[in-house]
């Protein structure tokens, strides 16, 4: 408990929590999550990133982040920024990129602990924080350690992910958290249109929108909101 | 230990046990391991299919199976037959498919044991296994558990999916398995070329070979290589 105190008393600078959360993986989540923040940041308010993907820390690759860290008074650690947004990520802690960090129940609670303890973000508008996806223990520690003000689900088109999306929605239910809504990603002539829509109904949670199937997706040169106009409204429209 | 060698004698009348494993989801390997199933029973093979995906245990609902297991002599669970095929998952004892089964550590360990002690596939020239993905705690167990062949590495073409791929292998070389090579899924227009024969190359492992985007595969009726001729070519290609 008193760990949860010390955690909640570093973050009570922060205005809105809102975690960008997926079924399973591979669905766009730690994309959106990333141009998300980059677009609150380019409408003037103060923004963070917390990559808490523990198993894919891609956030860092998906913003070229070269530098991370630093420290500060009594073994703060503060963000780097980049596009504006300050990030923090625990792929900053990994030695090696390539190597996979073998997580067990007990080490993600310390790990997340730590993190979340030591980060001086400082008075943030948002903290867009990237969940592990799925429901194992990554996602349930972190959603328990941070009280999270309201969820943003992601799925793909195509059928099975609507059953994925609807499982991780009932667990999260549990846990009494606000889901804002649910975002349909890829869609388009290759996989559909419709799981959105059909999450949206069944589960009485808001539509967000959708975002297209699109090429301009795998320039990771920058984030996509900056390169592409109509990809960058596509965005807007979310909010 | 007494567990892993009730294990092993239940499973030695099985000739190669093959694993599909993806370093994320979303990346098409249940897709390719029901397929890769699907086609070696068709070529004359006695072929089992175990969905080990214990958070998303999808199998069943992409093969339409509406009757599970049933019990043959002291309480062992006698597989059903879908397209030639004997097919067991976790998802056949979860009352309602919509939940979540939030797996902690040491519950996955005694899941994966009773499932691997109870089934009787009888002789089999192949069990494929659809792994979770990641590297958490489900993967893992099931691989230090059961004694598996040989793997096969799923991938998508771009340059985040190399980075998780890698990572993976590096972790499951650790384990002293046997890499049969990666197969580089959803190549195209959209998604690019690339990530597979990069991995292939920087790992010194095989290049199996890679399968287009295409609509095709949403079409959940029927196995995607029973309905499409040049589809089928292609996995018989990775073979
Ligand atoms: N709408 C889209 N169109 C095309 N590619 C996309 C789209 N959204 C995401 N991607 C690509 O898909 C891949 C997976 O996205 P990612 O954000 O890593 O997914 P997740 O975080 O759910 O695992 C990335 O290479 C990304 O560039
Ligand atoms: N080559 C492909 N082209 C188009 N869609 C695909 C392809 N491979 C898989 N899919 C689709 O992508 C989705 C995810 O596939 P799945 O096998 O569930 O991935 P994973 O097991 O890696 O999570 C499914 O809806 C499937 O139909």
């Amino acid at each position: 408990w008193d760990q949860r105190r010390k955690v909640s008393q570093n973050l009570d600078k922060i205005k809105n929590k809102i975690a960008v959360y997926s079924g399973k993986g591979g669905v766009g989540k730690t994309t959106i999550a990333v141009n998300l923040a980059v677009l609150l940041a380019q409408q003037g308010h103060k923004v963070g990133l917390l990559d808490a993907d523990i198993d894919c820390p891609n956030v860092i690759r998906m913003l070229h982040m070269h530098s991370g860290p630093t420290s500060g008074e009594n073994g703060q650690l503060v963000p780097a920024e980049r596009y504006g947004v300050k990030v923090m990520s625990m792929g900053f802690f990994q030695k090696d990129e390539l190597e996979a960090i073998i997580w067990r129940g007990p080490m993600i609670h310390n790990a997340i602990n730590q993190f979340l303890e030591l980060t001086e973000w400082g008075e943030l508008d948002y903290l867009v924080v990237d969940l592990p996806p799925g429901t194992s223990d990554a996602p349930l520690t972190i959603m328990q350690v941070l009280k999270l003000d309201g969820f943003i689900v992601i799925t793909t088109p195509q059928d099975l992910s609507y059953i994925d999306a609807v499982r991780s929605i009932n667990m999260i239910r549990k846990m009494n958290v606000n889901i804002l809504g649910v975002v349909e990603n890829m869609s388009g002539e290759i996989f559909g249109h419709g799981a959105g829509e059909t999450i949206s109904e069944r589960m009485k949670i808001k539509f967000l929108g959708r975002l297209e199937l699109n090429k301009a997706y795998g320039d990771m040169s920058a984030p996509v909101i900056l390169r592409d106009e109509s990809i960058r409204k596509d965005f807007e429209a979310l909010l």
